[in-house]
């Protein structure tokens, strides 16, 4: 029982705090849909029993975890700034490096 | 004496899949990028 | 050029007369010495170029004489540097030179005082041997039932060496005896009445056990055997040489304007010729194979007859693709058989693995079109992200 009303509660603060920011909720969301697209990946490679070509299945899985990853990264940061960092500067990092992850998965999936 | 011929046995192809089923993969994966933007407009995430 | 060393007190020079004149009218060049004669050793090199083509060796009694004109190491010597060899002894002269050269070839003829009866023959006094007998079509091949004459003879146990060609073996019938001894050196078809050994550089050597062989008192049973016997072992007949062995690209690129690669399908193509006495005419022959090797074979293929000139055969494996392992390879015909000279051709070359656009790209591949389209949606559904997060407010 009081696991059930722990969970309640957190569930509860947590659409509240994602509620009203939009964007928590775009940042969840776009995570969300990650782990859905991993998903449908994982699927496919079950059905067929094979990961050939690997590097594409790997470029496939990197980029959904990377970028989750980047996505935590500038979530974390959202909430209070910390000293001596400028507001802006979360969002310019998750910029360049998931750039950088486009990159990286583009060029190893070929 | 003539020595028994040796022919090189190559390694097999990997198999692909049939296109059917990676069309349907991908479908599947462009409907759920679609559903992500659609999500992210009706919940007024974005505008 | 070719020097007869021999003994005029164990054999008589002139017995010998016909195949010594049939050797001059084929243009040979005889230098005669008897081993009684010098006391000092005959010059076999000049520096190191070798001063003679062929060396007989006639029967000679007693081996000191021998041993000093002509000893082991310098015989060993001769041989390995090209030259030809032939060695007659007979029951009563094996002297010791000669006995240990050939054994250093796995040659080992009876002692001395050991002679082959056949008891079972029409005439026991003296081996008659026919010529179905003879075990090597490339040093004689008969055309009619013959009768060789071998008077008394010594016979030689082989080794299991490939390089030694054995010519003509004992009858069934036969064995070697020894006088107040029991035990005989060879029985039946264990015994060689003649033998030959070739070296890898294609010098030949040719033992007869029996100095009656090629007297002129024989010449009418033995001299078309010994003349080709002679023939082969001054390398007149039998000789085979491989021209223009090539490889290239399937559709005639060579290696040098385009370097192969793994699974390329290439081409390789050998040429034989063989020496009739005359001139070169193409050798014909079913069993010469073709190696592509990197330390094992990854190909063993049997040539086919392909093209043919007035001299030379080629010979070819048709298409054939290369395996799909890349490093250094040799394409290799190494044709060895026995009584015909050998022939080694080899050519070392380095296959490359595909170069990183030589594999079929992503998106011919239908397995990664969901892995690419998995990308595309996350880089589309992020430029959206970007866009959107910079323009809403927290």
């Amino acid at each position: 029982t009081d696991f059930q009303e722990a969970f309640n509660i957190s569930k509860k603060a947590y659409f509240a705090q994602v509620n009203n920011n939009p964007r928590l909720k775009l940042i969840d969301t776009f995570c969300f849909f990650l782990v859905l697209l991993g998903i449908i990946q994982f699927a496919f490679i079950v059905l067929i029993r094979d990961n050939f070509p690997f590097n594409a299945f790997l470029s496939g899985f990197i980029i959904c975890v990377g970028q989750f990853v980047l996505l935590m990264s500038l979530r974390l940061q959202l909430g209070n700034s910390f000293p001596c960092i400028s507001k802006g500067r979360p969002f310019g990092e998750f910029v360049v490096a998931s750039l950088i992850l486009h990159f990286i998965c583009l060029h190893f999936i070929n | 004496s003539v020595k028994p011929e040796i022919h090189h046995v190559f390694h097999a192809e990997p198999k692909r899949v049939a296109r059917p089923i990676a069309l349907l993969f991908v479908a599947i994966i462009f409907l759920t990028v679609l559903s992500l933007i659609v999500t992210w407009l009706n919940s007024c995430a974005a505008t | 050029k070719t020097l007869v060393l021999y003994d005029q007190s164990a054999e008589i020079l002139e017995d010998y007369s016909f195949f010594l004149k049939d050797l001059e009218e084929r243009d040979y060049k005889l230098e005669y010495l008897d081993v009684n004669s010098t006391s000092t050793a005959v010059d076999l090199y000049d520096k190191e170029e070798r001063l003679y083509d062929n060396i007989i060796i006639l029967p000679t009694k007693g081996g000191k004489n021998l041993a000093r004109q002509a000893p082991v190491k310098q015989l060993i010597k001769f041989f390995e540097g090209e030259g030809n060899i032939l060695c007659v002894t007979s029951p009563g002269s094996v002297p010791n030179t000669i006995r240990l050269f050939l054994n250093e070839l796995g040659i080992y003829p009876s002692p001395k005082g050991h002679v082959v009866r056949d008891y079972f023959s029409s005439s026991p006094d003296e081996i008659i041997v026919s010529s179905d007998h003879l075990l090597n079509k490339h040093v004689y091949d008969s055309k009619k039932r013959e009768q060789f004459v071998f008077g008394d003879s010594s016979a030689a146990l082989l080794e299991n060496r490939e390089q030694i060609v054995p010519i003509l073996n004992a009858p069934r019938t036969s064995f070697t005896e020894s006088k107040g001894k029991g035990n005989s050196w060879t029985s039946g078809s264990q015994g060689f009445l003649v033998t030959g050994f070739q070296n890898l550089n294609n010098a030949r050597l040719a033992w007869i056990g029996s100095s009656d062989f090629l007297k002129n008192k024989n010449q009418d049973a033995n001299k078309d055997f010994a003349k080709e016997l002679l023939k082969w072992t001054f390398n007149e007949k039998s000789v085979v040489k491989s021209v223009q062995a090539t490889h290239s690209h399937a559709d005639g690129t060579s290696y040098d304007e385009v370097p192969y690669k793994i699974k390329d399908k290439v081409v390789y193509s050998i040429g034989f010729s063989e020496w009739n006495g005359e001139k070169w005419v193409p050798h014909i022959a079913d069993d010469i194979q073709f190696e592509l090797r990197q330390v094992d074979p990854y190909y063993r293929l049997t040539l086919v007859p392909g093209e043919s000139d007035s001299e030379t055969q080629y010979y070819t494996t048709g298409e054939f693709i290369l395996p799909d392992r890349h490093g250094v390879f040799t394409f290799l015909t190494d044709y060895r058989k026995g009584g015909l000279s050998f022939t080694n051709d080899k050519d070392v070359r380095a296959i490359r693995h595909l170069a990183n656009d030589e594999y079929p790209r992503s998106w011919e591949i239908s397995n990664s079109w969901v892995y690419i389209s998995t990308i595309c949606g996350v880089i589309a559904a992020w430029v959206f992200f970007v866009v959107s997060f910079a323009t809403t407010s927290s």
